[in-house]
């Protein structure tokens, strides 16, 4: 079900 | 220097079983406050937090911060060699290229030294922010390892709800389908046997299984997990390291098109 995200979509390098 | 003794060995042979086979090579970063790791497994759909702090350390000095490379494999490879009560000691040079594993056996009649090469790994950290979870449900280890593993036999992606009844775990497959619920259940005489729901609004996220899956071999650090969720956002599977910090995994959802 669903195509998989990837963390950098949620979380931005510091 | 760095230098950081560890009475309880085992904690750290656990954490290396739980991520060497998740993240490759990554930077334990040593501060005076702790050692700490933040990795993303080689898709970037999964991510590794850890945090020991220095407090958990029987002894522990970190005159200056130091990015450690290692290859996770090779580590573990080593703390294999240490006993399950052996008492380990990390250390390293602030300009040297390796890092060394002590291992003294609970009478003190066997020491082990072993020395790794260390690796340089410029790795950029991903700012995680605080966040206010929808839901958080803190179950027995055991209990998630073992639904994990049974759906992963009929399906591969799960769809993890939350209610105020409790958390449910889905999937389905070529052979059919699966639907596992686990109630609120706080009437229980140990603590850690319980599963507590915290929501503030019901939440349904759909993950892949083999990563949740992977997350589970850090079932030997705590007794407990605990689940963070909330809407469009990665999830967050923590396993608490009593007295020291936690192994967090955070892992992307998979979005409907």
């Amino acid at each position: 079900g669903g195509k998989q995200s990837l963390m950098s979509t949620f979380f931005k390098p510091k | 220097m760095f230098e950081g003794r560890l009475l309880q060995g085992s904690l750290l042979k656990k954490v290396l079983e739980a991520i060497k086979d998740l993240v490759t090579d990554t930077n334990f970063d040593c501060s005076e406050t702790g050692i700490a790791l933040q990795a993303m497994d080689s898709s970037h759909v999964a991510l590794v937090s850890l945090l020991l702090k220095d407090t958990g350390f029987d002894h522990f000095r970190c005159d200056r911060n130091l990015a450690l490379g290692i290859n996770l494999q090779n580590m573990s490879k080593m703390l294999k060699c240490a006993g399950n009560d052996d008492i380990i000691t990390l250390k390293a040079e602030d300009e040297g290229d390796t890092i060394t594993f002590m291992f003294e056996s609970p009478n003190q009649d066997k020491i082990s030294d072993f020395e790794m090469k260390l690796m340089d790994i410029d790795s950029e950290h991903l700012g995680i922010p605080d966040t206010d979870y929808q839901a958080i449900v803190t179950m027995p280890s055991a209990e998630f390892q073992r639904i994990v593993r049974d759906l992963s036999s009929i399906g591969d992606t799960a769809v993890i709800g939350v209610t105020k009844e409790g958390i449910s775990f889905s999937t389905g497959g070529d052979i059919g389908k699966a639907n596992i619920v686990c109630r609120q259940n706080t009437n229980v005489d140990k603590e850690e046997d319980q599963t507590t729901v915290e929501i503030h609004e019901p939440v349904s996220l759909t993950f892949a299984l083999r990563y949740l899956n992977s997350f589970t071999k850090a079932t030997a650090l705590s007794p407990q997990v605990t689940l963070s969720l909330s809407k469009e956002l990665p999830i967050v599977v923590e396993y608490k390291i009593e007295k020291m910090g936690f192994l967090r995994f955070y892992l992307a959802p998979k979005i409907e098109e």
